[in-house]
């Protein structure tokens, strides 16, 4: 863990009574490795680090009484700050339904959360209607109608093409008077051109109040191609996070966060419907460190 | 490509963003490098070119020489049994092992050993009927074991050579899902079948989890191989060099699309040259 490299540099130079320029690159050596085996971007790192140094350098480290303490706390509160921020608050469109996209990579998440926050949006006492956009994945509309079952949300799709779908499942929400809807769509990579095409014109058909993009708390350093290319092409709200019921050290959303620079919504943590909450950027803060 | 041509401070940088950037992971790179750092002052390496020729050479040599064939029992049913965590690509793998079992002219077998996950069941049958294998399903929230058991009497009873078992995505943390493993692995050869595969899918997105990933597998049912799937993304799977190297597990197999086709025998030059691409 990060506490336990440092206290190892950290009992070296206690000894000496005030930090050189080379002890705080030594530290901030050991935060850049835990940071990358934490699958943390390289390049998000490197940035990181400059901003830690900022506060290190600023903050006489050695006349501090317990400087390790000062380190480790300026690393926690620099996370925290890329992380958190404000947290998203969902504000509803003044002319129902408020529409949500999913958007993300092969088996993220997004079918599974897709009725995770119909539910949520339940509890907020809103009427969901989930769209079922994936006309390609083998049983992809069966899985959301089971899911939508399990907690009483209809569920829309038809055998056309996802645009239309889309469009449609818009159309059957004001029909039947529900005032959100959530689109799940196919997963797709972010390099597949005429995928991704497609995601844009299901975005431009319905108008969305609220797209996110669903990443896996286990990915590697690719979380930033992933991020900056479905941002460019569908201008993201928010991400959700997934499988954080993982042991993964959940790096990826701190580049993730970093690149597109809007909010990490939400949170899921377990294959159940009820494993989905608001996300707490202090918990995940803590992982990363390790 | 390294853009400097003589070798300075610059190109080890390079070298390591390259490999951290793939995921290689910063123990495995710390290594490689360090390896590569020595080979410098023994061979009086000087271009930049040089270096990445040998650094490629080395991974090349130490990724090669494991076995990666899929591996028949004597006696039929084989089974070949498809673990991993949630989403990596189990299902759809099957599919595309079925396609290509049954182009080489044998009989193919699915076992839906998902009970848990909403239409898992549907998603394998529709599979298996685009293939042209049969499948052999239970109850959504049945015994996964009972599933697979059944299979394997369904293969016997028709002579089939080869039961490929589907299992529920589960995260390793979880400690009763892999106990549940276990006793599918061990379930599985309770009848007429053989185990003589057991397969860890890994989404090539995965990071340093993916070695966890394979530790706690392979402890709980004993590996014989890593099917390394989505490798048509622009994720280049590095952690499968931990993988190989720290707990000799062979990829066996790289899944390249969605579609029943897209599966290809793992090939470790290939795999070292789109790593550097
Ligand atoms: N453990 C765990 N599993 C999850 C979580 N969220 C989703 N899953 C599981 O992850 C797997 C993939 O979920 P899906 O909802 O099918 O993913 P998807 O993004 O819709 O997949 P595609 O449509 O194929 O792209 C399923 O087994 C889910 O049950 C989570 O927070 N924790
Ligand atoms: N691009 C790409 N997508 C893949 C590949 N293999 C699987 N997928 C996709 O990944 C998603 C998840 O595949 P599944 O086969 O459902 O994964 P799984 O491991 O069975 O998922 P669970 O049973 O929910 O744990 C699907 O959308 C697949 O089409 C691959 O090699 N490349
Ligand atoms: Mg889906
Ligand atoms: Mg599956």
């Amino acid at each position: 863990a990060l506490s336990d490299r440092l206290e190892g540099i950290f009992a070296r130079i206690r000894g000496r009574g005030r930090l050189s320029e080379d002890d705080v690159d030594e530290v901030l050596r050991e935060i850049r490795l835990a940071l990358l085996e934490a699958d943390v971007n390289f390049r998000v790192v490197k940035n990181f680090i400059a901003r830690v140094r900022e506060d290190l350098v600023g903050s006489e480290l050695s006349k501090a009484l317990n400087p390790f303490q000062q380190v480790v706390q300026a690393v926690h509160r620099e996370l925290i700050n890329t992380l958190g921020g404000e947290t998203l608050r969902i504000t509803y469109a003044s002319r129902p339904p408020t529409v949500v996209l999913m958007a993300g990579l092969q088996g993220s998440g997004k079918t599974t959360n897709s009725a995770k926050l119909a539910r949520w949006f339940k509890s907020q006492g809103r009427n969901p209607l989930l769209v079922g956009a994936d006309l390609q994945r083998p049983a992809a509309v069966e899985q959301l109608r089971t899911l939508g079952n399990q907690i009483e949300v209809p569920v829309f799709s038809e055998p056309t093409d996802p645009v239309s779908v889309a469009r449609a499942g818009l159309a059957e929400a004001r029909r039947l008077g529900r005032d959100v809807v959530i689109v799940d769509t196919a997963g797709r990579l972010a390099i597949d051109q005429e995928m991704m095409e497609q995601v844009r014109q299901i975005s431009e058909a319905v108008q969305p109040h609220y797209t996110f993009l669903v990443i896996d708390a286990m990915t590697g350093q690719d979380a930033v191609n992933t991020a900056e290319a479905f941002h460019a092409t569908l201008e993201l709200d928010g991400v959700i996070l997934t499988k954080l019921d993982g042991d993964a050290r959940g790096g990826a959303a701190l580049s993730v966060k970093e690149v597109v620079g809007k909010p990490i919504a939400f949170a899921s943590t377990g294959e159940k419907l009820k494993d989905f909450d608001l996300f707490h950027p202090d918990r995940l803060a803590g992982r990363i460190l390790g | 490509a390294l853009r400097r041509s003589k070798i300075d401070d610059e190109t080890w940088e390079e070298l390591e963003y390259a490999l951290i950037g793939a995921d290689v992971g910063v123990e495995a790179t710390q290594e490689l490098l360090d390896h590569l750092r020595e080979r410098v002052r023994a061979e009086g390496m000087t271009e930049g070119s040089e270096l990445l020729d040998a650094l490629k050479g080395e991974m090349k040599t130490r990724l090669s020489g494991y076995d990666r064939e899929l591996h028949h029992a004597e006696t039929s049913p084989s089974v070949w049994l498809f673990v991993g965590v949630n989403g990596v690509g189990k299902t759809t793998t099957i599919g595309k092992v079925a396609k290509r079992e049954i182009d080489a002219g044998r009989t193919v077998v699915m076992a839906a050993g998902d009970t848990f996950r909403a239409a898992a069941a549907e998603q394998l049958e529709t599979w298996a009927d685009r293939v042209g294998a049969e499948c052999v399903r239970g109850n959504e929230g049945g015994d996964p074991s009972a599933v697979i058991y059944d299979a394997v009497e369904r293969a016997a009873a028709i002579n089939a050579d080869v039961v490929l078992a589907d299992t529920a995505g589960r995260l390793h943390t979880k400690v009763n899902l892999m106990e549940e493993l276990r006793k599918v692995r061990r379930v599985a050869e309770k009848g007429a079948g053989t185990v003589s595969e057991v397969l860890l899918v890994l989404d090539a997105t995965t990071g340093q989890n993916g070695l966890v990933q394979a530790q706690q597998f392979t402890e709980a049912v004993d590996l014989t191989g890593v099917v390394l799937t989505k490798l048509d993304g622009s994720a280049k799977g590095g952690i499968i060099f931990a993988i190989q190297e720290k707990l000799g597990i062979p990829v066996k197999l790289v899944g390249l699309g969605e579609t029943v086709d897209d599966l290809v025998p793992f090939d470790p030059d290939e795999f070292v040259e789109a790593l550097f691409a």
